[in-house]
Formats: structure tokens, C-alpha cells, sequence
């Protein structure tokens, strides 16, 4: 099965580090 | 956290919609594919958001595609 995936996709940068969490 | 919801997602412009939904899937994601993580995340906001907030709320729905989206970028860098 073909996968609508693109693996071309570009790269999601977050913006905040992992550790943080603000709530 | 508290969960993202469809109203929520509404009030945001479209480009800061997407980051939303990137932060919660890079930190679902990270976890299971630490190196693969930013690519994996951009690649699942080509979904529709309506989608991907659906995959937020199922678990086992947003592991499954994470695997689909690491077999396609298995394939893609594999040598033909």
C-alpha cells in the first residue's frame, strides 16, 4: 500500500526546548 | 498539558495552527525516534490539521502513522 507520507516534507523546528513545559 | 482542541487550533492563524500541532506531535514523537523526530513531525503536517487532531487523540492511530512515516523515509533513503 502507498503511503501519502512525503518524505521530502519539510522539517518541523519546535520552538521550545523539550524539558519546558509552560502551562 | 491540556489537550489542543479544534476550537483552539480555530483562533490561531494558519501558520501558527501548524506550529501548534508540531509542538504536541514533536513531543509525542520525540521519544520513540529522537534523531527523526523534527522530520517525522513536518512530514505529518502535510495531513489535514482536522486529521492530525485526531491522531493527538488516539494514541495508538499517531504510533501507527509515526511507523508509516519512519518506513517511508527508510524507503526514500534506501538505494534503488
Amino acid at each position: 500500500k502507498k503511503s501519502t507520507l512525503n518524505p521530502n516534507a519539510k522539517e518541523f523546528n519546535p520552538s521550545k526546548p523539550l524539558l519546558s513545559v509552560n502551562k | 498539558q491540556e489537550p489542543l482542541t479544534a476550537s483552539m487550533l480555530a483562533k490561531a492563524p494558519p501558520q501558527e495552527q501548524k506550529q501548534m500541532l508540531g509542538e504536541r506531535l514533536y513531543h509525542l514523537i520525540y521519544p520513540l525516534h529522537p534523531s527523526l523526530a523534527g522530520k517525522i513531525t513536518g512530514m505529518l503536517l502535510e495531513i489535514d490539521n482536522s486529521e492530525v487532531l485526531l491522531l493527538l487523540e488516539s494514541p495508538a492511530s499517531l504510533r501507527s502513522k509515526i511507523e508509516e512515516a519512519v518506513t517511508v523515509l527508510q524507503a526514500h533513503q534506501a538505494p534503488e
